[in-house]
């Protein structure tokens, strides 16, 4: 009765709602964890100190260097055809203006197909761009990608149409990458609202003229770390389970969502499995990783460190899509893991969530995928995750803690059979 | 080769069904 026992634990009995809880505490304490801020390392620590006190084993710290970047003070104002000031929100890793900011004449476009074909239009221009959401996949590439590709058609700076799908004017914030060889201009995500409206008024000819302050400075790297509990495993000690989220977040609400509640989850499948005095024959390994938002640097530095192991390794599992009711798991493995892995959701069916969908994967978790260990993710209603992603939104409000009880039951059912069963997953 | 070495899988499939049954 090891799956019904956990499901009642975690969903009915007195363990209902504790990683909700237990993130509120972090969130409302410490706020929002940027890689490189005092925020992240004093809920690192607060965290692992936490994970001693609950009794996990080999509880420790692993550390990474991880990028340090701050936004200062920014500001957008559109000062033709009328007098408006925007919501922004940097970029992460984007350059700063000088002081004044800088004053110019915006290009709209919808794609970069349209950017090249008016590649003349650009030059000493601010870019803006109001790509249509199509999924969070496909439109990222605009945040990641838009200012150098502004910068290559010689505009002096880049504003973004937040990858969001849903705005109630809120801008979404998230990493882009310079490219060697290339200017670096300052880039910014301006709302849905206000990327469409100036469509509307370069549509009609009219000319925009915007001024874009903002103070963002990147530091040299900075210490941090990744966080590891265990159970360590009864037969096969060496053998290891991974059940992963990321600690950081961006600077803006409170990272609860993305990945506090991943996270959490995470920590809650062992306790739960604690708590019922269960001990799996190999090693259930919980990594809160650092700095995910940057590109997986925590995870990149834990793989290198640990891939002389990887034919120890069963499963990794990451949660960073959301913790509100699953739909099931994404699984990334051969076909007889997937066959195994639809049995061990079977188990789920007291809560009707047993289906096993493709693609299992995370940033944390793509090295060891990649290298040919099966994966797992939890799949969500992606929709809504992406009305809060990277925006102020990200607060304890846009979670529910009964949604997370389920989360949780799914996450330390397949967590502690896959690391109780008599053979590794086939690869 | 390492990754595969530790993951030769014993048990029949049919095996390992009744296996994950038994955590119901």
């Amino acid at each position: 009765d090891v799956a019904k026992a956990i499901i009642n634990l975690a969903v009915y009995g007195r363990a209902q709602n504790r990683s909700y809880e237990r993130l509120a505490h972090l969130v409302d304490t410490v706020g929002p964890r940027l890689s490189g801020s005092k925020n992240l390392e004093e809920a690192i620590q607060l965290t692992y100190q936490s994970l001693k006190d609950s009794g996990l084993e080999n509880v420790h710290l692993e550390p990474v260097k991880v990028p340090h970047w701050e936004r200062g003070e920014e500001s957008a104002m559109m000062v033709k055809p009328r007098l408006y000031k925007m919501a922004i929100l940097g970029l992460g890793s984007s350059i700063g203006t000088p002081a004044e900011g800088i004053t110019a004449e915006v290009l709209v476009v919808n794609s970069f197909d349209e950017l090249q074909r008016r590649a003349i239009e650009a030059k000493g221009k601010i870019v803006v761009y109001n790509q249509p959401y199509i999924s969070y996949a496909t439109s990222v590439k605009y945040r990641v990608q838009g200012a150098v590709e502004a910068a290559k058609v010689g505009a002096l700076a880049s504003l973004i149409r937040s990858v969001a799908s849903f705005s109630i004017y809120s801008p979404h914030t998230g990493n882009q990458k310079y490219q060697d060889g290339v200017t670096k201009i300052p880039t910014a995500c301006i709302t849905v609202e206000d990327a469409e409206m100036m469509s509307r008024i370069a549509s009609h000819g009219t000319t925009i003229v915007v001024n874009l302050k903002m103070g963002a400075v990147n530091y040299p790297d900075t210490d941090s770390f990744n966080t590891v509990a265990e159970i360590t495993g009864s037969r096969h000690p060496e053998q290891i389970v991974l059940v992963s989220g990321h600690l950081d977040s961006w600077d803006v609400g409170q990272g609860a969502m993305d990945d506090g509640g991943g996270a959490f989850i995470s920590w809650e499948a062992l306790s739960l499995i604690k708590d019922l005095g269960l001990r799996p024959k190999r090693t259930l390994r919980l990594v809160l990783w650092t700095a995910e938002e940057q590109g997986g640097v925590g995870a990149s530095q834990y793989y290198q460190l640990h891939k002389v192991n990887i034919s120890q390794y069963s499963l990794v599992m990451e949660s960073d899509a959301g913790t509100y009711l699953p739909t099931g798991l994404q699984f990334t493995g051969s076909d007889k893991a997937r066959s195994i892995m639809e049995e061990v959701m079977s188990l789920l069916r007291p809560l009707n969530i047993t289906q096993v969908f493709t693609k299992g994967e995370g940033e944390d978790i793509n090295f060891w995928i990649q290298a040919g260990v099966p994966g797992a993710s939890l799949l969500d209603d992606l929709n809504k995750y992406f009305f809060f992603h990277h925006s102020h939104g990200d607060t304890m409000t846009a979670l529910d803690p009964k949604q997370m009880n389920v989360a949780a039951a799914v996450w330390a059912v397949v967590s502690y059979v896959v690391a109780d069963l008599d053979e590794m997953l086939p690869r | 080769k390492a990754i595969h070495k530790a993951s030769t899988p014993q048990k029949t499939f049919k095996e390992i069904q009744e296996e994950i049954a038994g955590y119901t």
